[in-house]
């Protein structure tokens, strides 16, 4: 071990285990992520030293090896969460990071467990849930989440996919009537999944009821050859996320069966009548869900970045300030220190924070579950504006982290360019910087409204009623 | 409010922020609308102040909820470890008043003597966790292999590192590549 780092560790004035336990939400944490880390890292098929670094591969070979090491990792990550209860897995403090020590980019499965597990968790109904869901969580068919399209993303009214229910053959025709109807981004789908969660406007009887979710096959499974009526490719490569094997997709009047919509909120029945679901808000779960997971893992993605800046700067020497003495470490320079003691905090920030998020949401699902959605909104807008500030503010310091090591950083070997990539994709992803502000606003302003009439806030922006008795 | 110089004081200062950029996008918004705007092309007009607004309210939650659970966690931790953490969550605080400070001026009693203080307060901080930095990483336990850089491994081998990954270029595989009997050469024979 280099000299400097051994000087620091001797410095270090607390037990770093403690710290390591407090990370990993306590003792058993810090247990059982290392046997999964001991498990995986050691298994056969990874990190051969002779193989070529990914960066080398063609765009081809490298989603190959990605999907290559993405099965042995499920096999390895499947055989252990038998032994524990598999809610758990989705837990931010109990998410399997080890993913990056396989995959250095994005595994192609990220959507599978990621949207496609969770969308059927919380918006099947009992019986859909029992045939699809065993099939999902053993890998039994592989899934991705299709909503975005090439013309339309964060405005979902204007989507333009159609799901007509034929009354006929009790059955739904998926269409995509334009260029710019083709779903357009979903990790996974381009050639790696066989099923999706495909988003559409739901019509039955000639009446239009909006956007709805549909449990829709794309592939055979014996030959993953596209099913006729589906057009799926990939869209190419991206700034980043280049395993991800996101994908577009269009339908050509393709028929699925009835029971294919998912039904746990909103309903069609045999004769093609429409239930409305008790709470249009019900459906948006999945994306709540998936947006409280987003700030834990950025938390997670400035723990990786600055431990690699933070590391770096121990064991670089640069100038002289003062003649005749060596070269100070650059960690000793103020200006480092500012660059990279604010990321080391904002980690522990938004790890905290996420935790936080995590218990509302579990909290706000649990009420729901049991006909109370008065959390719901606060949860909504809490969630938006966390996601999109956190993504948006680790993206901010890994940058820092990157221009902290010098010309060392541009180097794709140093990690921090493809750390780089995964964060500012968060900004986009699962809702958009400015659309999720936005969204919080439109609560912050009917919550402004209610404070300056005096009436009982909500727990989040209840410090709004002592900023608003001059208005009242 | 008489500003405090204190985390909770820092933290009530964020909540000034966000109540008064709300106030300002609210009464702009109501604004725009007095003028005979329908609501939509209002909420347009008014949509810089609104997401201010969203980032001032989102701020005031980032940084009273983590400071709350940083102290829990402070309180549960051993005397080492506690200051660390403590450390860690002001020098947030902190950074965050001073980025916004134009806004803490604009919306809370907040004086220049204070941010002059809190200045002082912040290089105080970072010099109180520099001999912890390494200690501070090392415990986020991330292994080499899901490190994946040169930087970064454990051992600090940085230099040798980035000298066996650059060999690893397929290009070294050969000491003079094709092109230059196809391109170059000719080029420099012209």
């Amino acid at each position: 071990v280099c000299g400097d780092l051994v000087k620091e560790r001797k410095k270090c004035s607390f037990d770093v285990q403690e710290l390591v336990h407090l990370i990993d939400g306590g003792e058993r944490g810090t247990k059982e992520r290392r046997e999964v880390e001991n498990l995986v890292l050691s298994a056969e098929g990874f990190n051969n030293k002779d193989e070529v670094p990914e960066e080398y591969l063609s765009h081809k070979e490298r989603y190959e090896n990605a999907i290559r090491k993405a099965c042995i990792l499920y096999e390895i990550l499947k055989k252990y969460a038998e032994k524990h209860d598999t809610m758990d897995a989705f837990k931010p403090s109990n998410k399997y990071r080890v993913t990056f020590g396989v995959v250095k980019d994005i595994s192609p499965f990220m959507l599978h467990m990621g949207m496609f597990v969770p969308t059927i968790l919380n918006q099947s109904d009992p019986d859909q849930m029992s045939e699809w869901l065993p099939k999902a969580m053993s890998m039994g068919i592989i899934g991705t989440y299709a909503q975005t399209e090439l013309g339309h993303g964060t405005f979902l009214r204007g989507l333009e996919t159609t799901a007509t229910y034929d009354p006929s053959t009790e059955e739904f025709v998926i269409h995509s009537p334009s260029l710019t109807a083709y779903k357009w981004w979903p990790g996974g789908l381009a050639h790696t999944a066989n099923h999706c969660i495909v988003v559409a406007q739901l019509y039955t009887k000639g009446e239009c009821y909006g956007v709805h979710p549909f449990f829709v096959q794309i592939r055979d499974t014996e030959t993953h050859m596209p099913l006729p009526g589906v057009k799926v490719g990939e869209i190419g490569p991206k700034m980043g996320f280049q395993t991800a094997n996101n994908g577009f997709l269009g339908f050509e009047h393709f028929r699925i069966p009835r029971r294919n919509m998912l039904m746990k909120n909103a309903q069609v029945l045999k004769d093609g009548t429409y239930i409305k679901s008790k709470n249009e808000k019900l459906t948006y779960g999945t994306m709540v869900f998936v947006r409280v997971l987003i700030v834990t893992d950025v938390a997670y993605e400035l723990a990786r970045a600055g431990t690699i800046a933070v590391r770096y700067s121990a064991v670089r020497h640069q100038s002289q300030p003062k003649p005749g003495e060596p070269e100070p470490q650059i960690l000793d320079y103020v200006t480092q220190q500012h660059k990279l003691f604010i990321g080391v905090a904002t980690s522990h920030i938004f790890r905290v924070t996420g935790y936080w998020l995590w218990d509302s949401y579990s909290k706000v699902i649990k009420d729901v579950g049991k006909g109370n959605m008065d959390q719901l909104p606060e949860l909504h807008a809490i969630a938006c504006c966390l996601k999109a500030v956190c993504s948006r503010d680790a993206a901010a310091r890994i940058e820092e982290f990157r221009l902290a090591c010098g010309g060392h950083g541009y180097m794709a070997s140093s990690n921090l360019p493809i750390i780089n990539g995964i964060v500012t994709a968060t900004i986009t992803y699962e809702g958009e910087y400015t659309v999720l502000m936005l969204q919080t606003a439109r609560f912050l302003v009917k919550a402004w409204k209610q404070a300056t009439m005096g009436n009982a806030m909500t727990p989040t922006v209840s410090y709004l009623v002592k900023f608003s008795k001059n208005d009242r | 409010v008489a500003w405090e110089n204190t985390p909770s004081g820092i933290i009530s200062g964020f909540e000034a922020i966000a109540a008064g950029k709300t106030k300002a996008a609210y009464e702009s918004l109501h604004n725009y609308e007095k003028t005979g705007m329908d609501y939509e092309d209002a909420w347009n007009n008014a949509s810089v102040q609104l997401v201010n607004a969203s980032e001032a309210h989102c701020r005031a939650i980032i940084t009273s909820v983590s400071w709350q659970e940083m102290v829990r966690h402070a309180t549960n931790s051993s005397p080492n470890l506690a200051p660390v953490l403590l450390q860690m969550a002001e020098l947030y605080l902190i950074y965050w008043a001073l980025e916004k400070r134009g806004d803490l001026l604009m919306y809370s009693t907040i004086t220049r003597e204070d941010i002059a203080k809190l200045q002082v307060r912040y290089e105080e901080l970072l010099a109180l966790l520099r001999p912890n930095a390494v200690g501070i990483v090392d415990a986020f336990d991330i292994r080499d292999e899901i490190l994946n850089s040169t930087l970064g491994a454990y051992d600090g081998r940085v230099y040798e590192r980035l000298m066996e990954e650059a060999l690893k270029s397929p290009l070294n595989a050969e000491p003079v590549n094709q092109s230059f009997h196809k391109y170059l050469k000719p080029l420099m024979m012209k």
